[in-house]
């Protein structure tokens, strides 16, 4: 056996033509066979399962969901005063935190490393470029694209789908009640009056300062008529759209209190975002949809866990609803991302939906097993990471309607780069 | 932690970043 190894000699010869075009047709239909595996349940859903390399199936089997909130719980007790700066600066060391941009020069006010984790920036050390797309967190592009046929690229070769990121239902699946967007609520927008806080009635577009129909060209800026102006001085709104991009609009023709300013603000949000999206509400909200000469992008943004926890609005929009989806806590790291298919669809996510400039906008913050707990500073609603005997099924959510935030905005208005939450230890 | 944005643009907007780039609050992620 040994000489037989030793001295025989290697000789390559050709395969026979048909042994590997038989080889190619068998991995041509293995290929379709697993990409057309998609299972569904009786509604015709997606049902999202774990899949990967057996490192996946092995933190799949740990209950991350308490390990997070056990994190969650030792990182919120309060450290000696004297222990703190210590202690944050071989964090800040060990993560490449920049302590020199927090607000707070003192180490010793943060009274545990959740604290810390959640620091505030001081004023001006972001500024905020003039595109239309800014981002939203301090962290790495793990990916950005074009959308196509309602998949989202994970990494090359993988995908998963938007229905299931955002919980958008299938046009033939029943829908529920809660979702109100249908074709009848674009044509009540178009030209809807308000009554506004004196119950004086006013034209939307005439609030937004838009001719009719309105320019799909409107960009941030739009010339406000003399008309617009005086009914909104009559109803003690603020001059419709009055100011260039980004600025605030003058909040003296207001009354006072808080009323006021959330007129205010929205007129700001609305300046930035234009008239169009108003018109276009409903159209903006389903993929099924998407306006002619329109496309849908991505953008994925993971944090690491020296940076900057808190999270800003990446535009001028407005939020109407967000979908809590109750999921696993894995890690989000480009490790995992790599291994782990359909990571965003089974994690703790806060589906954020609205309309921008250009229609549908939605923000997706998805948890992980350090950072489970997702804030939304305008939802005191929103509880996530919380201990429950049994989790829902995979894909359920619950909802929250942001209609009543706004009356005339229907929504959470927000405008580019403000504070809107952030990713919590545990 | 992770942040996906989901958006309806106009066909020629265009990311002006790129894949492991490391980005800031506020910084331009793309423009039309």
């Amino acid at each position: 056996l040994a000489n037989a190894w030793k001295d025989t000699p290697t000789k390559w010869y050709p395969l026979p033509v048909f042994v590997g075009a038989l080889v190619l047709t068998a991995l041509q239909y293995r290929r379709r066979v697993t990409e057309r595996e998609v299972h569904v349940d009786e509604n015709g859903q997606e049902v999202v399962r774990l899949k990967g390399p057996w490192q996946v199936h092995v933190l799949g089997a740990l209950p991350l969901r308490n390990m997070s909130r056990l994190w969650g719980t030792v990182n919120s007790m309060e450290l000696p005063v004297w222990f703190r700066p210590i202690g944050f600066r071989l964090y800040a060391w060990a993560f490449g935190c920049n302590i020199d941009e927090a607000d707070q020069d003192d180490l010793t006010q943060y009274v545990s490393l959740g604290d810390f984790f959640y620091r505030k920036l001081k004023d001006g050390v972001r500024p905020v470029a003039d595109t239309v797309l800014v981002s939203p967190a301090d962290g790495r592009m793990l990916h950005f694209g074009a959308i196509t046929d309602g998949r989202v690229e994970q990494i090359k070769g993988s995908t998963y789908s938007l229905d299931a990121l955002l919980g958008i239902e299938r046009p033939n699946s029943p829908k529920p009640t809660s979702v109100a967007f249908a074709a009848r609520d674009m044509a009540e927008v178009d030209d809807r009056t308000f009554a506004d806080i004196n119950g004086i009635e006013y034209s939307l577009r005439d609030f937004l300062g838009t001719s009719t129909p309105p320019s799909p060209a409107a960009s941030g800026t739009s010339t406000p008529t003399a008309d617009a102006h005086d009914r909104a001085r009559a109803g003690g709104l603020p001059a419709p759209n009055a100011k260039k991009h980004g600025e605030q609009i003058d909040a003296s023709v207001s009354p006072d209190g808080p009323l006021a300013d959330v007129v205010a603000h929205e007129a700001s949000v609305a300046a930035e975002m234009g008239a169009q999206p108003f018109l276009d509400r409903a159209r903006g909200m389903s993929r099924y949809a998407v306006k002619p000469g329109h496309g849908l992008y991505f953008a994925v943004i993971y944090l690491a866990p020296g940076d900057y926890h808190r999270f800003h609005s990446p535009t001028a929009w407005v939020v109407e609803k967000r979908r809590h989806f109750v999921g696993d806590l894995f890690s989000v790291s480009p490790w995992m991302v790599k291994r782990l298919e359909n990571l965003f669809v089974l994690n703790e996510r806060v589906a954020l939906l609205g309309r921008w400039k250009y229609g549908f906008f939605g923000m997706v913050p998805v948890g992980a097993t350090n950072v489970g707990s997702i804030k939304i500073n305008f939802d005191q609603a929103l509880r996530t990471n919380v201990g429950a005997r049994r989790p829902p099924p995979t894909g359920t959510y619950s909802e929250a309607v942001y209609t009543a935030a706004s009356p005339i905005l229907r929504g959470q208005p927000l405008t580019k780069a403000e504070e809107m939450g952030g990713f919590c230890l545990g | 932690s992770t942040i996906v944005l989901i958006f309806e643009a106009p066909e020629d907007f265009k990311f002006s970043v790129s894949t492991g780039q490391k980005v800031k609050v506020g910084e331009a992620l793309g423009d039309v």
